[in-house]
């Protein structure tokens, strides 16, 4: 039984696992990330196989923020502060995400941006 | 976010999660889906960090992310973060930063040294409650001994309230979606209530990763903004993680 308004509460639900149906949208793969590899090595086979679907979702905030500020102002901010910054970030961090943006081609801004997402959402 | 840990009849402890991101990160009509939401669920990997070939811990992150939010230490411990909203927020932090004051530590860098570096539940639990951060979260803890699952409600700087099972008092789980436990949920986003009546339905003696799923994939616990669903077991070090869909009709949040 569920209620068609909002928050569309619905009973317990039972039996979906093994997940299944139309809440499962897949499975997720499985990686090793090498501690013993310098950092900025440790995620290149996340990043080759990954590249596309991140630059996608990278390109999705930077639509958002050009929603905003369509003189494209909020991305050059972004790309020219953040690396400002990196060197501020404590190891291992700041040389795996180095290490990311050069994988992956996407630039470095970027790439600190999603890593510190959390704190810049509170914005 | 809704993170669980609960412990069964045997003393078997459970740690699921539903990780929802992407709020207000741009709606896609069409689909009645949000775009960041969409974006993140082909980035959702399982990670299993290695040190001398050694597993050191596991996770379940997004691809060119470095910090983490969902992770255990087998045999050890389990941990996951949710967020915490605060007008004492993260911008601050960052102003601070950027001001010079850096003592304070980013919030899924901690998680990510906890599960890298501490060795037991007692030690994570003490690293999670004292180190200085940059925005205010919620730790959610699982351990490998019964009674060992706690919620730790942080600030920036101070722990405000650690929640903790207790058997005694017939806490056999804990249960955190974004606000603090003691307070009422948002009204317009109450994911707590529906949670803890499929959790009581449940009965701890039926609770396993099977039934825990059951409540992650109940809405408005599973809403618009569930990128992945991930259980773990502590007992057997094991962590399986899925990627969600929530069908409509179904809350945006």
């Amino acid at each position: 039984w569920a209620q068609f308004i909002p928050p569309y509460t619905e009973d317990c639900r039972t039996d979906m696992y093994p997940p299944k149906g139309p809440t499962f949208k897949g499975a997720v793969s499985w990686y090793t990330v090498d501690l013993d590899l310098p950092p900025s090595k440790r995620w290149t086979s996340v990043i080759t196989d990954k590249k596309k679907d991140l630059d996608n979702m990278i390109q999705a905030i930077r639509d958002l923020a050009n929603a905003f500020v369509p003189s494209g102002r909020l991305v050059e901010l972004v790309d020219i502060t953040l690396p400002l910054m990196v060197n501020t970030l404590p190891n291992p961090f700041k040389d795996e995400i180095k290490g990311i943006a050069a994988d992956s081609g996407i630039h470095l801004g970027e790439i600190i941006l999603f890593n510190i997402f959390y704190e810049v959402f509170t914005v | 976010c809704t993170s669980v840990v609960a412990e069964d009849a045997k003393g078997n402890l459970f740690h699921g999660r539903n990780l929802d991101f992407g709020l207000f990160l741009g709606w896609d009509a069409k689909n009645k889906s949000w775009t960041v939401s969409e974006k993140l669920k082909p980035l959702v990997v399982n990670l299993d960090f290695k040190r001398n070939n050694q597993t050191v811990f596991k996770s379940t992150s997004f691809a060119g992310y470095v910090g983490m939010l969902t992770g255990i230490k087998p045999y050890l411990f389990s941990l996951t973060m949710n967020e915490r909203f605060s007008l004492d927020g993260g911008y601050i932090g960052i102003l601070e930063w950027i001001l010079g004051k850096r003592d304070g530590m980013w919030m899924s860098f901690l998680t990510r040294s906890v599960l890298e570096n501490a060795t037991s539940y007692e030690e994570a639990k003490f690293h999670l409650a004292q180190t200085k951060l940059l925005a205010p979260a919620y730790f959610i803890l699982g351990g490998n001994q019964t009674g060992q699952g706690c919620i730790i409600t942080r600030s920036r700087v101070f722990t405000i309230d650690t929640f903790e099972i207790d058997l005694k008092l017939g806490r056999w789980y804990v249960l955190e979606t974004n606000y603090d436990h003691w307070k009422e949920p948002l009204f317009l986003d109450d994911r707590r209530t529906p949670a803890m009546k499929c959790m009581n339905l449940t009965k701890q003696t039926n609770i396993s990763l099977q039934t825990l799923y059951d409540v992650l994939s109940t809405k408005p616990i599973l809403n618009k903004l569930t990128t992945y669903t991930t259980l773990m077991q502590v007992s057997k070090g094991t962590l399986e993680s899925y990627i969600r869909d929530c069908p409509n009709p179904c809350m945006p949040w």
